[in-house]
């Protein structure tokens, strides 16, 4: 069911993938503040089919020069390309004290065995200011190999970009900020450097009542 | 930064990208 209706490929399938603050030493739910969330494990047939946006329609929001979002569009799979629009949740109620911990987590899972790299690059008017690039190897649990990156430490640009964003005193105020703020991941297979997942992320403010949202796309190009 | 890029709002995306959904 998950084809055509979530982030994945035959070969690599993101299963959650989640920005938090949290307060260290009390790892419950209730003193875990979700920024951003994606769960992709209950997935059925009466999911709609993922809508498809033009790959060139975001070029220019992402690294353009060599190792940008054309040049791995062009040497693709095409059908390993996605993009996520987050309405990100930062209506949150924990104090922003010492000991607090800024992280991001991911899974992701696949039929093979392999020793992945994941690449995520944050993007400031589609240059890259910083990225963070982890390997992780496989886990294999109920007939599948598992890849978890678990508590990846949130980067200091991203944790002083959040305490800015927060300041601004209008949600418009920080759309317009978050218009020129992407991140790009790219997942490749270390030992044969096969591109498994690129996604490109783009960001408003929820307004919502019920956290983090998002919409996901296919990237094309007709 | 860049100050030329053309605004999201005016480029071809489809109507959801500005919908946020009411919950996940």
């Amino acid at each position: 069911a998950w084809q055509g209706r979530s982030i994945g490929t035959p070969k690599l399938r993101l299963v959650e993938f989640m920005a938090f603050m949290e307060q260290q030493g009390e790892p419950d739910a209730y003193n875990k503040h979700l920024y951003v969330h994606i769960s992709q494990s209950n997935l059925s047939y009466n999911d709609a089919l993922l809508e498809s946006v033009d790959v060139r329609q975001i070029y220019d929001k992402f690294p353009e020069k060599k190792g940008g979002l054309k040049e791995l569009y062009e040497k693709g799979p095409p059908n390993a390309f996605f993009l996520v629009k987050f309405w990100a949740d930062l209506n949150t109620s924990i104090q922003d004290e010492p000991g607090v911990f800024y992280g991001v987590s991911s899974q992701y899972e696949s039929p093979e065995n392999m020793t992945i790299t994941c690449s995520s690059k944050v993007c400031s008017f589609g240059k890259q200011v910083v990225e963070k690039v982890e390997t992780e190897y496989a886990r294999f649990e109920n007939g599948r190999f598992l890849y978890r990156i678990h508590r990846s430490p949130m980067c200091e640009y991203l944790i002083n970009f959040i305490h800015k964003l927060k300041q601004l005193p209008e949600k418009y105020m920080m759309n317009s900020v978050l218009e020129n703020f992407t991140i790009l991941q790219v997942v490749t297979n270390r030992d044969t450097q096969e591109l498994l997942l690129c996604i490109a992320y783009v960001f408003e403010v929820s307004t919502s009542e019920h956290g983090a949202q998002h919409h996901i796309y296919r990237l094309v190009k007709d | 930064g860049r100050q030329d890029q053309v605004p999201m709002r005016k480029r071809q995306l489809p109507a959801s990208f500005w919908e946020e959904p009411r919950s996940s």
